[in-house]
C-alpha cells in the first residue's frame, strides 16, 4: 500500500 | 485547522523567507549551514510527495509547494550563485551520523510499513534534528548575525506552535500523533537553549558560548 496514512499537517 | 497551526505554519514560511531575504539582499550566505539547508530540503521532498496521491486543501498544497519552491531556492543560492560566500570550512557537522539513525528508526517505527509512509516518517525524524548543523556552525564560529538569530526563532516559534496545536487537536478532535508529537518535543527542546539567549539578548547578534 503507498499512503494508506492521510497527513493533514505541514 | 485552529489559530496554532495556522500561525505556527505561517512562522515557519516567515522563516524560510526572512533566509532567502537575507541571503539574497546581503548577496552573502556567510554563517549559514548549506547542511542544515541541504536537509530541510530532503525533509519537505519526503514529506510532500502525497502532493501527488492525496489532496487534503488548496491551503495545504500551496503551503507545501510554497516550502519545497523555497527550500530548492535556498539550497540553489548557498551551493550555487553565492557559493564563493559559503563558509564550507565551518559548516563541518556530519549529516551523515543524523541521516543513518534517523533512516533506520523510520523503517523501525512507524505507522505504516509502506514507501511514503516510511519517507513521511523519515521527514518527521530528520526535521527534528535538521538544525543541528546550523546550530553547530554557530557554537563554533561563536556569533550570529541578528538576521539569522531571528530566522532561528521563528522556526523554533513554529515548531513550539505545533505543540499546542497538538494539545488542541487531542482535546477537541481526539487527534494526536504520537511520531509526530515525539519528533516535535525533540526539536523544540534543540531550541530551547536558543530561545533564553534570544531574549535574553533582545534578539541582538550574540555570542555563543560552546
Amino acid at each position: 500500500v503507498i499512503g494508506r496514512t492521510k497527513h493533514d499537517e505541514l | 485547522m485552529n489559530i496554532f497551526r495556522l500561525i505556527g505554519d505561517l512562522s515557519h514560511l516567515a522563516a524560510i523567507i526572512i533566509l532567502l531575504l537575507k541571503i539574497w539582499k546581503s548577496r552573502s550566505c556567510a554563517g549559514i549551514s548549506g547542511k542544515s539547508q541541504i536537509l530541510f530540503a530532503i525533509v519537505f521532498t519526503t514529506r510532500y510527495l502525497d502532493l501527488l496521491t492525496s489532496f487534503i486543501s488548496l491551503y495545504n498544497t500551496c503551503m507545501k509547494v510554497i516550502y519545497i519552491g523555497c527550500a530548492y531556492a535556498t539550497v540553489y543560492l548557498i551551493y550555487m550563485k553565492f557559493r564563493a560566500t559559503y563558509d564550507g570550512n565551518h559548516d563541518s557537522f556530519r549529516v551523515e551520523f543524523l541521516v543513518v539513525p534517523v533512516g533506520g528508526l523510520a523503517v523501525l517505527i512507524n505507522h505504516d510499513f509502506s514507501f511514503l509512509e516510511i519517507l513521511w516518517t523519515f521527514s518527521i525524524y530528520l526535521e527534528s534534528v535538521a538544525i543541528l548543523p546550523q546550530l553547530f556552525m554557530i557554537s563554533k564560529t561563536g556569533e550570529a548575525e541578528t538576521i539569522t538569530t531571528h530566522y532561528l526563532f521563528c522556526l523554533g516559534l513554529y515548531r513550539a506552535l505545533y505543540l499546542f496545536n497538538w494539545i488542541w487537536r487531542f482535546y477537541f478532535e481526539g487527534f494526536f500523533d504520537m511520531i509526530a508529537i515525539v519528533a516535535g518535543v525533540v526539536q523544540t527542546v534543540l531550541y530551547c537553549d536558543f530561545f533564553y539567549l534570544y531574549v535574553t539578548k533582545d534578539g541582538k547578534g550574540y555570542r555563543f558560548s560552546i
